[in-house]
């Protein structure tokens, strides 16, 4: 079982769209995937087609004592499951009782019939985001094709930094290219920028500018339902074989 | 003097953009402007080509006692002042001294000379945001044309609701659909439903996607030092027209 953080700080990069959309690739290709709604907006949830407003989420197992997280987990499509946010997600992080390990107890063997648990992460660098880090064997950082998200890994690298010193371990973690555009020289100069940068850790397809999948969510579809021959489908399906077959660039 | 915060929890929406351009376009049009970077990335100080790693910011003025904000402030451009977030902006959320009227104290009479104050929020719900929103006369809520956008936007009317509730007063927005396609239908949908829900309060220049408003962050530049003829430039300088003439769709 591998549990990965999908983060970034940096917002609108792509989190939630890489999330759920590479687990259903790793669902449709029969592995067992649970995904987590780490972000009090619930955008995992309602890209899911989830919209029960008061629906039972992992706030409860972070904000109760014993709560198992299992009874939030909702079967969504064949072979993936989610934990929605819930709504309470908002208050965990202002809880005076609220840990850095809180997650990592909240989950310890409860999936471990899955292949992979992914995380979607909230843009910030908050108790919520460190619960991730702590919890997660790896991280997927999505950079979109653009100078701000560019720059805004340098300072998640600094997040990196200070998190390995007080955990004494390393972070492993795979980099996304989202939302790239071949005509762009934007897109190529963060590509160029990134393989200089960070050799090896960029996933071999760069995931392409598709409207479908900014349409996609507003149906509760992922985009191998919504639209299984877009560009959008066929980078997504190429990415889950490359996290599969560790393909970089 | 109007103090205007740029805020939307959901990231990527072209907060620090609009901020840039918006305050350029003011500038430009002879009104004296302060902008402030509150988000700890300080991607608002790098928009403006302010790379010092360890410049003063806000940061120091809100963490501590006696620091005048003024200390802080550069002159960015003819009738444009800058505060940087600083180096340790990431410290103050977590700040066990930090309180949600901080920023209105240290802002308290210091920029009464000025026409208006923008802040940059981060994409979050935390004590910076808080701070920003009590201290703010009105805010702005840029809005990317897709669904996840809009759907993010139901959540910040709720936190727009809470705070009413304990600040007893209503906060004024503008809204500014940005990112906007005219030939994506997502694009039309989310301002017709726009329209529908928030009648009278949408600004009424969309922001065009337009890739030279994703390059010039990258030469510290902004839209009109970059590419003055561009979509971006003059969309961007309708918008200023739009909120001093209260233009709306
Ligand atoms: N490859 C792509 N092509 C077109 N649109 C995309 C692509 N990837 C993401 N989007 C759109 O861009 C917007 C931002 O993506 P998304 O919400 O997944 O980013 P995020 O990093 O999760 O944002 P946040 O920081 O708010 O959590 C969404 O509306 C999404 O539909
Ligand atoms: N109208 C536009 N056309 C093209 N690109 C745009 C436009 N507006 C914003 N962008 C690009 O989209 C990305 C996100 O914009 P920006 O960083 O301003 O959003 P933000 O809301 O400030 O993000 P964050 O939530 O991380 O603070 C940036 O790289 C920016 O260059
Ligand atoms: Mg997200
Ligand atoms: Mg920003």
């Amino acid at each position: 079982m591998l549990t990965i953080a999908v983060i970034n700080q940096k917002g609108g990069v792509g989190k939630t769209t890489t999330t759920v959309n590479l687990a259903h690739a790793l669902a449709l290709a029969k592995h067992k995937v649970t995904v987590i709604d780490l972000d009090p907006q619930g955008h995992l949830t309602a890209c899911l087609g989830v919209h029960e407003p008061n629906i039972n989420g992992i706030d409860n197992a972070l904000l109760e004592q014993r709560y198992p997280v299992k009874t939030a987990a909702i079967a969504v499509r064949k072979n993936l499951q989610l934990v929605p946010a819930g709504a309470r997600l908002g208050e965990v992080e202002s809880n005076p009782a609220m840990t850095r390990d809180r997650l990592q107890t909240v989950l310890a063997d409860q999936f471990d019939d899955q292949m992979c648990v992914l995380i979607d992460c909230p843009p910030s660098s908050g108790l919520l985001v460190v619960n991730a880090l702590l919890v997660a064997d790896t991280a997927i950082i999505p950079v979109a094709s653009d100078y701000l998200a560019l720059h805004g890994l340098s300072y998640l690298m600094g997040t990196f930094k200070n998190f390995e010193l007080s955990l004494d371990r390393k972070i492993p973690f795979w980099i996304v290219l989202t939302r790239y555009q071949n005509r762009r020289c934007l897109s190529q100069q963060v590509r160029d920028n990134l393989l200089q940068y960070f050799p090896g850790r960029v996933l071999a397809t760069p995931i392409r500018e598709n409207v479908a999948l900014a349409e996609s969510p507003s149906f509760g579809k992922t985009i191998f339902e919504y639209r299984p021959k877009s560009t959008g489908a066929k980078d997504y399906r190429a990415l889950a074989q490359d996290l599969l077959k560790r393909r970089t660039l």
